[in-house]
């Protein structure tokens, strides 16, 4: 089961008991999941269970090198899509994708890496 | 000595900065 | 020998009787002290914005490319102090490697501060240094305190 890491993240982040739910309150950071690939194509999905008011958050892929201490997607690392205005996220770069998504919504998540690693 | 920055503001202690959702942005949204 | 969070609340009133701002022919500004301060005393506080070091680095490219002075003080490896936009009179006090103050982090009710100690007796209208105490870097800035143990370079 893939589940938020405990290590792999800004310590600063709080994590729960069952290791699917993050808050962050200083200044915006990153938690990796508990799983990685790094050949062929995956998908990964989740659904929005719970979000606060006035909480953002950004989904995606982030290779081992993504800065913890920086939103996904800050750097050349990382690819996101954010729930606030759906935008798409990379090296900062801040491009319309979708409408925003919120508590309910059901994401995907395709990467699509060479065969050999 | 404020005129050395522009809009400088003097501060008596330590401010801690509120960062924004597009802190890490080139642009804002 | 009062505990530190005495001193330090002490210190607010004080600073801005203790430490003037001049022009200094070779740093533009300087800080200078307007009163005589004993050997070991809080001089004044190195206060600005507190921030995580990874805006340090963005806001840092950010002043030098609009060729803003940038002032910044690390506290430890999480935040560092911009006073560049919002500051006191810290902010303008030079390096020296014979140095009368000295910097210090010091924890006050759960907020680190960094102050200004003096090293030893200063006379009043005496020129406040400290030692910045750079990184070791490839790209040298060369050191213009003059003094007598001078490094030649501040990093």
């Amino acid at each position: 089961t893939v589940l938020l890491a405990l290590h792999d993240r800004a310590p600063q982040l709080k994590i729960s008991e069952d290791r699917l739910a993050v808050t962050g309150e200083k200044g915006y950071c990153m938690v990796r999941a508990t799983h990685w690939v790094n050949r062929g194509s995956w998908y990964w999905e989740a659904t929005i269970e719970e979000m606060p008011e006035g909480s953002a958050v950004r989904l995606g892929w982030g290779q081992d090198y993504a800065n913890l201490q920086a939103p996904l997607g800050y750097d050349k690392f990382g690819y996101s899509w954010r729930s606030k205005k759906g935008t798409k996220f990379h090296e900062s770069g801040g491009k319309r994708f979708s409408n925003g998504y919120g508590e309910g919504d059901t994401l995907g998540f395709l990467i699509i890496l060479p065969e050999r690693p | 000595w404020s005129a050395f920055a522009p809009d400088f503001k003097e501060l008596d202690e330590n401010v801690e900065y509120e960062e924004r959702e597009s802190e890490f942005d080139l642009t804002d949204e | 020998n009062l505990p530190m969070a005495m001193r330090f609340r002490h210190l607010k009133l004080t600073s801005r009787q203790s430490v003037g701002v001049f022009r200094s022919q070779i740093h533009k500004r300087g800080l200078f002290c307007q009163r005589d301060i004993e050997s070991g005393e809080m001089v004044i506080e190195y206060a600005g914005e507190v921030i995580r070091s990874v805006l340090a680095d963005k806001r840092e490219r950010q002043y030098t490319v609009i060729g803003m002075g940038c002032y910044m003080f690390r506290i430890d490896e999480n935040f560092v102090v911009d006073a560049t936009m919002k500051g006191n009179a810290a902010r303008f006090i030079n390096h020296s490697c014979d140095p009368n103050c000295y910097s210090k982090v010091v924890e006050i009710l759960g907020h680190k501060h960094i102050i200004i100690f003096a090293l030893r007796k200063i006379i009043c209208g005496e020129e406040l240094t400290y030692d910045y105490k750079f990184p070791f870097e490839e790209d040298k800035i060369p050191c213009t305190c003059g003094s007598r143990r001078c490094r030649k370079f501040l990093n």
